[in-house]
């Protein structure tokens, strides 16, 4: 929060929208800003009312550059909006930079329902969240609008101030999603990549990476760094010789260059190549040396062998067979520095892949120094 | 290989910090001593978003003052009233 216990000191506000931005329709701005507010009067006692005339508490505007506030936007990315924390007369008040190309739910763009929900944060009296998947954090992600469920950190802050709604004290509702711990140990990761010399490791809708600029793993919302990828994948594997990193989840395969998602991607399994019995791929990695990767099916105790480039299938085989001492389902499995690493559950197997050697089993955290 | 940090990046930096950081000029001589304001606001700021505190700008540093964001102040004493 701001501190001071700055809040509104009534339960009933009231929220008017001055003007509309051209990137949307209008119905389609009237209803982001209604549903923004409803994330906040969910958990809360609160309630908002919209007026059409008149001084509301929270007056809602789009502009360019200097509008008015001392506070003048920059031009097309940077800052996309700001609010007032709450008091009388501009207090409560949030500006949307105009010069920003505004959306209902498309990635390409900035989400107006998102940026809205933690502009509204602001005017109710939150400050930015450090937490990196709090609707607070001050560097905008996307995420997809209709399955959004207000983070607990976020929930807290308003509750803080607010208390909770007590008609609807979260019984029926989704559970807002819990950040989960990278370092437990317990954590079985959904998949484990490198990307451009980095390791990222994968739970839930949460990303963590390694690189040598930093001592602890980042975390990152999935989306923030792959607009459009898909969140609780099943697999991932990075193919350095064409700088594409592949998502697997269910019966689908997304393609990323970098940042950048690859035209024709999403695909179905049977489209890239994999035989169309295959629901789902448990684990996956590249092997530097062959140009082959392995893809982990079944419930993670087969493999097969595919070429990427000629798009098919080279062998099938128990994992057993092949990894020695692996006797469990593989749930993640990476390549790093001519080191093979295979996830099972709370351990980790670190292989010679031209042996089929296991060197080491480690605690499934070890690769990211926790 | 390693980026460059530009003068251009460095004059981005302080407009960043300015705006979000409440970074003021320094004045006088005696504000020349120890460290630099621009470095305890680069640190405040890596500390912020969990990146490696080095009170210098780096690439890393430069990446996320890029992203979109919302335009309020992160300093706690910012405020908007």
């Amino acid at each position: 929060t701001f501190g001071n216990n700055l809040k509104w000191n009534k339960k009933s506000l009231t929220y008017r929208i001055v003007n509309y931005t051209p990137d949307m329709p209008r119905a389609q701005v009237d209803d982001s800003i209604s549903r923004a507010f409803q994330v906040w009067a969910r958990v809360t006692q609160l309630t908002f009312r919209r007026l059409n005339s008149g001084t509301a508490d929270i007056m809602i505007s789009f502009g360019r550059r200097a509008h008015g506030d001392y506070y003048p936007f920059d031009g097309p990315g940077n800052t996309l909006a700001h609010a007032f924390a709450p008091s009388s007369g501009i207090g409560g008040d949030a500006h949307f930079d105009d010069d920003e190309n505004f959306t209902f739910q498309s990635s390409r763009g900035f989400v107006l329902f998102l940026v809205a929900a933690h502009e509204f944060g602001h005017s109710l009296g939150l400050a930015h969240s450090n937490v990196p998947g709090a609707l607070m954090y001050p560097l905008y992600s996307y995420r997809n609008p209709d399955t959004f469920v207000l983070p607990q950190d976020d929930v807290r802050g308003i509750q803080s101030l607010y208390g909770r709604n007590r008609e609807d004290p979260m019984i029926d509702e989704p559970k807002p999603p819990i950040t989960p711990d990278i370092c437990d140990s317990s954590l079985e990761l959904d998949a484990v990549t490198t990307m451009q010399g980095e390791m990222f490791f994968f739970k839930d809708g949460y990303v963590w990476h390694n690189n040598s600029q930093s001592n602890t793993p980042q975390k990152s919302l999935i989306t923030s760094f792959w607009p459009g990828a898909p969140t609780s994948i099943d697999a991932a594997y990075e193919n350095p010789m064409t700088d594409r990193v592949f998502f697997f989840k269910g019966s689908k395969v997304w393609a990323f260059s970098g940042n950048k998602a690859v035209q024709g991607y999403p695909k179905s399994l049977s489209e890239f190549g994999l035989p169309r019995f295959l629901r789902k791929i448990d684990a996956a990695l590249h092997d530097a040396q062959t140009g082959k990767t392995f893809l982990f099916i079944l419930g993670g105790r087969y493999y097969l062998t595919y070429d990427e480039n000629r798009k098919t299938v080279e062998s099938f085989s128990w994992v057993s067979q092949t990894f020695n001492g692996m006797s469990n389902k593989v749930t993640a499995a990476v390549q790093s520095r001519g080191s093979t690493f295979i996830y099972s559950g709370d351990y980790m197997y670190m292989y010679d892949l031209g042996s089929g050697r296991l060197l080491r089993v480690l605690k499934n955290t070890y690769l990211l120094g926790c | 290989p390693v980026s460059k940090i530009t003068e251009e990046d460095d004059i981005f930096a302080e407009v960043y910090l300015k705006k979000f950081f409440n970074l003021t000029e320094e004045k006088g001589p005696s504000a020349r001593r120890g460290i630099s304001p621009m470095s305890k606001k680069l640190s405040e700021m890596q500390k912020f978003f969990g990146l490696r505190i080095t009170g210098t700008l780096d690439a890393d540093t430069l990446e996320v003052m890029k992203k979109p964001r919302c335009g309020v102040p992160d300093e706690k004493v910012a405020r908007f009233s």
